[in-house]
């Protein structure tokens, strides 16, 4: 459905708009190296099916989100390292781990190996921005194309809800994926705040800029 | 994917 399919195209010029920030600026100054991380993390335990993806669009996204991820790591950690600021990078990512592998292991759908990382996943991603969200705090402002960023990764799962709620009525079946469901709306949320200032200040041509 | 949930999505 469209809101699927404006979501993973959100989600995808999300990384696009990261690696044009980095090149053009020559600079990953503003970007959490912590939540790149992160999503490398989800992304490897999410997509332990790949070699099993039967869907030829979901193949494609999941080889295009690992590979695009692994390139950036590398142009953090190598390629434009020097412009990487871990002083400002201090989020305590254990509890963010924490609290993922805690609900995978304590709610998944079935204890199997492929199950447990998927809801690690799921969970992993719901909060892996709150280092990047951390460091705008502490900066207290943006580059427009970070902000660009962060605002096209945060639409992808917010219209995945609208999506939710499409396909529960259109399949017969009308099943709710609770996992993906509320660690959906709660990514989302925690979202919110930013969005709110990125609505307020950057599309209306100013900087994004904490009060 | 060996998954009776059926992950369809990213």
């Amino acid at each position: 459905n469209i809101f699927r399919v404006l979501g993973d195209f959100s989600h995808l010029a999300s990384i696009f708009i990261l690696l044009h920030k980095i090149q053009q600026l020559k600079s990953c100054s503003g970007i959490s190296f912590k939540s790149q991380v992160l999503y490398m993390l989800v992304y490897i335990t999410r997509y332990l099916d790949l070699p099993w993806t039967s869907s030829p669009y979901n193949f494609i996204f999941k080889v295009l989100f690992i590979s695009s991820e692994l390139y950036i790591i590398y142009l953090m950690a190598r390629a434009y390292k020097p412009t990487n600021d871990p002083n400002l990078d201090t989020f305590h990512v254990e509890f963010l781990l924490g609290f993922a592998g805690l609900l995978a292991l304590l709610f998944p759908y079935k204890y199997t190996i492929l199950e447990v990382f998927w809801a690690f996943s799921i969970w992993l991603e719901s909060v892996a921005i709150l280092p990047q969200l951390f460091m705008l705090q502490r900066t207290g402002e943006a580059e427009a194309m970070t902000a660009h960023y962060i605002a096209a990764l945060g639409m992808y799962r917010a219209l995945y809800i609208p999506n939710w709620i499409y396909r529960y009525f259109s399949e017969p079946t009308h099943k709710v994926d609770t996992i993906a469901v509320t660690a959906g709306i709660l990514q989302t949320i925690l979202y919110s705040d930013f969005f709110w200032i990125y609505y307020t200040k950057v599309m209306r041509g100013e900087k994004f800029k904490l009060p | 994917t060996g998954s009776e949930h059926g992950h369809d999505e990213l």
